[in-house]
C-alpha cells in the first residue's frame, strides 16, 4: 500500500459517500443517473467475488464490503427508496452499447480465461465507461448541482491517484497491471473535460455547472 | 514484477 493509492481509497470513498448523504438528506435523486450507479455496483459485484476465496488484508475485505454496501445503498434509493425522484426521462443512456463492447472485449483480453478473472477483467472495463449515463445525462439536463459537481470530481480523482499510485508501483516493486492501467487512463481521460469546467467553474463558486 | 493476478487492489 502507499500514499497515492490510499489517498484514492479514500477519494472514491468520499465520492461514494457524498452522493449517498445528498441523496439521502434531499430525500430526492433528481439530477443523479440510476444507471450509472448500477453500473458501479455490478462492477463492484465482478470485482469483489473474490471476498471470500482470497484474503489480503483487513483494510482490502473492510474497504471491499463498504464499497459494496453504498453501492447497493444508494442504487436502492434511487430506484425504491425516492424512485418518484428519478428523472428517468432524463436517464436514457444506452447502457447496451457499454456492455456489450466490454463483455466482448474482457473475452478477449484478460490475463486468464477462467470465470474469476473474466469477471474481474469486465469489471475493470465497465469501471472506465460506467460514469457516461451520469455525463450524458449532465449533458441532456444543460447543469449539475454543484454536490453532484463535486461527487464527479472525488469519482475522477480516485482513478487519477490510482495512476500515479501505479507508477509508483512500477518504479518500487516493479508491479505493472496492463489491463487495469489502460482502463484506468481512459476512464481518467472521460474527466479531463469535466475537471477543467470543475476547476474554472465549481471552485469558482458558480455553483451550477455545465458540460458543454 | 509483483503477479497482477494477486488481486491487491480495489
Amino acid at each position: 500500500m502507499n500514499i497515492f493509492r490510499l489517498a484514492g481509497d479514500m477519494s472514491h470513498l468520499v465520492a461514494i459517500l457524498i452522493l449517498l448523504l445528498k441523496i439521502w438528506r434531499s430525500r430526492s435523486c433528481a439530477g443523479i443517473s440510476g444507471k450509472s450507479q448500477v453500473l458501479f455496483a455490478l462492477v463492484f459485484t465482478t470485482r469483489y467475488l473474490d471476498l471470500f476465496t482470497s484474503f489480503i488484508s483487513a483494510y482490502n475485505t473492510v474497504m471491499k464490503v463498504v464499497f459494496l454496501a453504498l453501492s447497493y445503498a444508494t442504487v436502492y434509493l434511487i430506484y425504491m427508496r425516492f424512485r418518484n425522484s428519478y428523472d428517468s426521462e432524463n436517464d436514457t443512456f444506452r447502457v447496451e452499447f457499454l456492455l456489450v463492447p466490454v463483455i466482448g472485449l474482457s473475452f478477449l483480453e484478460n490475463y486468464s480465461f477462467t470465470p474469476m478473472e473474466i469477471l474481474w477483467t469486465f469489471s475493470i472495463f465497465l469501471e472506465s465507461v460506467a460514469i457516461m449515463p451520469q455525463l450524458f445525462m449532465i449533458t441532456k439536463t444543460g447543469e449539475a448541482e454543484s454536490i453532484t459537481n463535486h461527487y464527479l470530481f472525488f469519482l475522477g480523482l480516485y482513478r487519477a491517484l490510482y495512476i500515479v499510485n501505479w507508477v509508483w508501483r512500477y518504479h518500487t516493486e516493479g508491479f505493472f497491471d496492463q489491463i487495469a492501467v489502460v482502463s484506468g487512463v481512459v476512464q481518467t481521460i472521460f474527466y479531463c473535460d469535466f475537471f477543467y469546467l470543475y476547476v474554472t467553474r465549481v471552485l469558482r463558486g458558480r455553483g451550477k455547472m455545465s458540460l458543454p | 514484477g509483483t503477479d497482477p493476478n494477486l488481486k491487491d487492489e480495489l
